[in-house]
């Protein structure tokens, strides 16, 4: 579409400057050739998942670089979902309290 | 309910925490709706201690992962949290409860699960103040700004992993945001209801740390577990703060 003709996403070099810029802005280094281009490349695949989140997302939210960019979905789960909590939640009865205090 | 609400506007929110590699996003939340409803409540803004929630935690390792109801289970038995200044976050938990050595600052009467209604949860919040929710995080590692409006097949609403503070609610002045976002396709007409969001990635994050949800859809599960502490203070003249629009 239009969208997409307008904006090809980034290209190599372009990819590898958005990733300079992105640690610079959040001060991060890699320990070895290698690290850096597994991070690069996890970089990478977070912008295309945020284009298409963007893409898919019928509100006004923009996706694109953040802190947790160079983080794999599941190294961002890890460190800063509530694992003891995740799609699981003790047993309980929804009617226990109430919303109106005159109730409770 | 008001068309709008804001807490952010009563000076009741404290300033957006960062949690760090510590999974504490429940107790931050927790200390948050304390915090702002002692404020509420009291007149009387208060910051007080996650770590003391993490440390005296009756279910261990806070860093990794809690509930909210565990947090206020453990200001009821402390009968009270201390400040944050006397009992600071360290990014990890400690294992020694230090409640017994620092002075209470607020204590909560008790706490409550609301309806799964976005209705009556825009009521209790535009009332009583803000409340804690737990939602799908998936689309805030990527997130910068705008209204969130996912779909269960995006965002699944029935496993949730964050809790975040709600603060309030509003909607966008048509057509914000999708005309700039999209120039080939045509502004919306309609104006997007959502909710406000206190996160606890700092303030770098997001929208100066907050972040904003359609409302109207259980837009990432954010009706699962609405939970708030009760802050009820035997006062003579009970201090009432409306929420600002």
């Amino acid at each position: 579409d239009s969208l997409r003709v307008q904006n090809p996403g980034p290209r190599p070099l372009e990819l590898k400057e958005a990733f300079t810029l992105f640690q610079i802005q959040y001060n991060r280094s890699y320990s070895n050739p290698a690290e850096y281009a597994r991070r690069l490349d996890i970089f990478a695949q977070n912008l295309a998942r945020a284009q298409r989140l963007q893409e898919e997302d019928l509100g006004t939210a923009e996706f694109g670089v953040t802190a947790f960019s160079d983080l794999t979905e599941e190294e961002f789960d890890q460190l800063y979902g509530n694992q003891r909590a995740a799609g699981r939640a003790p047993n309980m009865d929804r009617k226990v309290g109430s919303d109106e205090r005159e109730e409770s | 309910v008001p068309a709008t609400c804001d807490w952010r506007k009563a000076n009741v929110i404290s300033p957006v925490k960062n949690q760090k590699s510590c999974s504490c996003c429940w107790a931050m939340a927790a200390a948050g709706n304390i915090e702002a409803q002692w404020g509420i409540k009291t007149g009387q803004p208060v910051e007080v201690s996650v770590q003391e929630l993490l440390d005296c935690g009756r279910c261990g390792d806070g860093c990794r992962g809690g509930f909210v109801w565990d947090a206020f289970i453990t200001v009821l038995n402390n009968s009270g949290l201390a400040s944050e200044e006397d009992y600071p976050f360290q990014g990890a938990v400690r294992h020694k409860c230090q409640a017994k050595k620092h002075q209470k600052v607020a204590w909560i009467q008790d706490f409550i699960m609301l309806s799964d209604n976005e209705q009556r949860i825009a009521r209790y919040l535009a009332t009583e103040g803000p409340i804690t929710v737990t939602i799908n995080k998936k689309l805030l590692q990527g997130y910068t700004h705008g209204v969130i409006r996912a779909t269960e097949t995006t965002c699944n609403p029935d496993y949730v992993d964050h809790v975040v503070l709600l603060v309030g609610f509003g909607k966008t002045k048509s057509p914000e945001g999708r005309q700039a976002k999209d120039a080939s396709s045509r502004p919306h007409r309609h104006s997007t209801p959502y909710w406000i969001l206190k996160n606890s990635w700092g303030p770098a994050w997001g929208e100066k740390g907050y972040f904003r949800l359609h409302r109207g859809s259980n837009a990432c599960g954010i009706t699962k577990y609405p939970i708030t502490a009760r802050v009820a203070l035997p006062a003579k003249k009970p201090h009432q703060v409306s929420c600002p629009p």
